[in-house]
């Protein structure tokens, strides 16, 4: 409860109506992001105990770490790894698909899933309106890694694994240049 | 359960044919000699034409209203600021296109549309993989935008449908309960509009959409609050990002020029999903349940090996 009690306070104040429509002056929104930001930061060893609760295996998820920043094609965990387990965790309840999109430093792996076969999988550049986000200085992932998640049960999860993988091998993924139509 | 059989139309291919074996997207308006009506059209399917809904006329582009840099001496002289959007022209100013890129492959093909070296835009069209909810998606990155002392710039996104939408459409409140609009009029006092842009903009909390009265729909949903309207029929419009140069003397006391981290205008990189139906029940269906996932996003945990 205390472990989630500064994440609430932030969501309650941010529900503001200045908040919501972004009416507040600038120094207001900082210190919005700054109580959110310590809010989830504050959460976050709830969030790996709840998934530790969840697999069953409390030793590997100490080792987790997610990525908020995905949305611009950041995540520092990606810049630094090459063979990886992702696990996609859907709060909804009922099964859901998804369409992952993971910020990564090559242009081609081996994504599997659970039952260790290869599913299709792209990579694309990061794009240049992307790559204008200033928030995003410093990352190394250059591509992102698009493939299907399918189908994530009910309050439930599945893992795939992303693994670096030489150009041609079986189940890698096809890169796909962004190529110019017009000018 | 299953997939809906009207549901498809073509914002995806309902087929089972490979993603290459697809019509590619449709560039068209790029090998004419491009004119200030150019549009961007795509996921255009040739074989679902005549039955679908959104027309040939499917398009989505990029464009700006300059905000009225007003001294707020009377009320007819409020600034467009933080509280009031006040377009200087009630038609948005059009970008000269620079450039479109494409990629295609087994997962998605998409199209990138750079309006402006500060507007670019990705319309990402996925190969089918047997989820029933298929929907396409626009990723808009806008900012930094150019200040200019006189003057606010405030972005916005079209989309063109050639739903007859009779003046209405419909946005969320609250992320749940859906109201119905209508251009030009409030349901409880006799309106008088003297803004016809800002006069028809409500909040887009979680989706916007037009229906016919065949049932026929067009949806977008946000991944974010926005504002937006109906300003033509047939037609959706978002509002992105936006700068002003004065405060609207409202109560926030700022302009609205906020940073991002390298102390430049801030960039904004907004998603949209887009869908079309054929029938009410099917685009009800899938509206809230792509709305549901789209607001419970799976969260993504990443593990060393």
């Amino acid at each position: 409860e205390a472990k989630l009690d500064l994440l609430r306070q932030a969501m309650g104040v941010v529900q503001h109506h200045d908040g919501v429509s972004g009416t507040e002056k600038q120094v207001v929104a900082y210190d919005y992001a700054l109580r959110v930001s310590t809010g989830i930061n504050q959460a976050y060893s709830l969030l790996q105990s709840a998934w530790a609760n969840l697999t069953g295996d409390s030793a590997a998820y100490s080792g987790m770490s997610s990525c908020s920043l995905a949305n611009i094609s950041y995540c520092p965990f990606t810049d630094s790894n090459n063979n990886f387990y992702l696990h996609f965790y859907n709060p909804v309840s009922h099964p859901v698909w998804h369409l992952a999109r993971i910020p990564v430093k090559g242009r081609y792996y081996v994504v599997s899933n659970q039952q260790g076969q290869a599913v299709t999988s792209q990579t694309i550049p990061v794009n240049n309106g992307t790559l204008r986000v200033p928030e995003r200085a410093g990352a190394k992932s250059s591509y992102e890694l698009v493939f299907n998640v399918s189908t994530i049960p009910a309050m439930g999860f599945v893992v795939y694994r992303v693994a670096a993988a030489a150009p041609g091998s079986p189940g890698v993924s096809t890169f796909t240049p962004i190529q110019s139509v017009f000018m | 359960d299953s997939k809906p059989a009207d549901g498809e139309l073509d914002w995806r291919d309902g087929g089972s044919e490979s993603l290459n074996e697809r019509e590619s997207l449709d560039y068209r308006p790029v090998f004419a000699p491009l004119k200030r009506d150019d549009v961007i059209e795509f996921s255009q399917l040739k074989e679902a034409k005549k039955s679908n809904p959104i027309g040939d006329s499917k398009m989505s582009y990029m464009a700006y209203y300059y905000g009225y840099p007003g001294n707020n001496s009377a009320p007819e002289f409020t600034a467009s600021g933080a509280y009031l959007f006040r377009p200087t022209k009630q038609t948005p100013e059009r970008f000269s296109l620079e450039e479109i890129a494409s990629v295609t492959g087994p997962v998605v093909n998409e199209t990138h549309v750079v309006w402006s070296n500060w507007t670019y835009q990705v319309l990402r069209k996925f190969a089918n993989n047997g989820d029933s909810l298929q929907y396409s998606e626009n990723e808009l990155t806008v900012g930094p935008i150019p200040y200019d002392a006189n003057t606010g710039r405030e972005v916005i996104v079209r989309y063109n449908t050639q739903l007859n939408s009779s003046a209405t459409f419909y946005t969320d409140a609250n992320g749940r309960q859906v109201l119905r609009r209508v251009r030009d009029y409030r349901p409880t006092w006799p309106l008088q509009q003297t803004e016809n842009v800002s006069g028809n903009y409500y909040p887009i909390n979680s989706q916007i959409f037009l229906n016919q009265s065949d049932g026929s729909s067009f949806m977008v949903l946000t991944d974010r609050s926005e504002g937006g309207g109906s300003i033509n029929d047939g037609q959706i419009e978002i509002m992105l990002h936006r700068i002003t140069v004065r405060d609207d003397a409202l109560g926030v006391g700022e302009a609205l020029q906020e940073k991002g981290s390298d102390g430049r205008g801030l960039v904004v990189k907004v998603t949209h999903w887009l869908a079309a139906d054929q029938s009410l029940p099917s685009s009800s269906r899938r509206r809230r349940e792509l709305a549901n996932r789209r607001y419970r996003e799976p969260l993504i945990g990443y593990l060393t090996a």
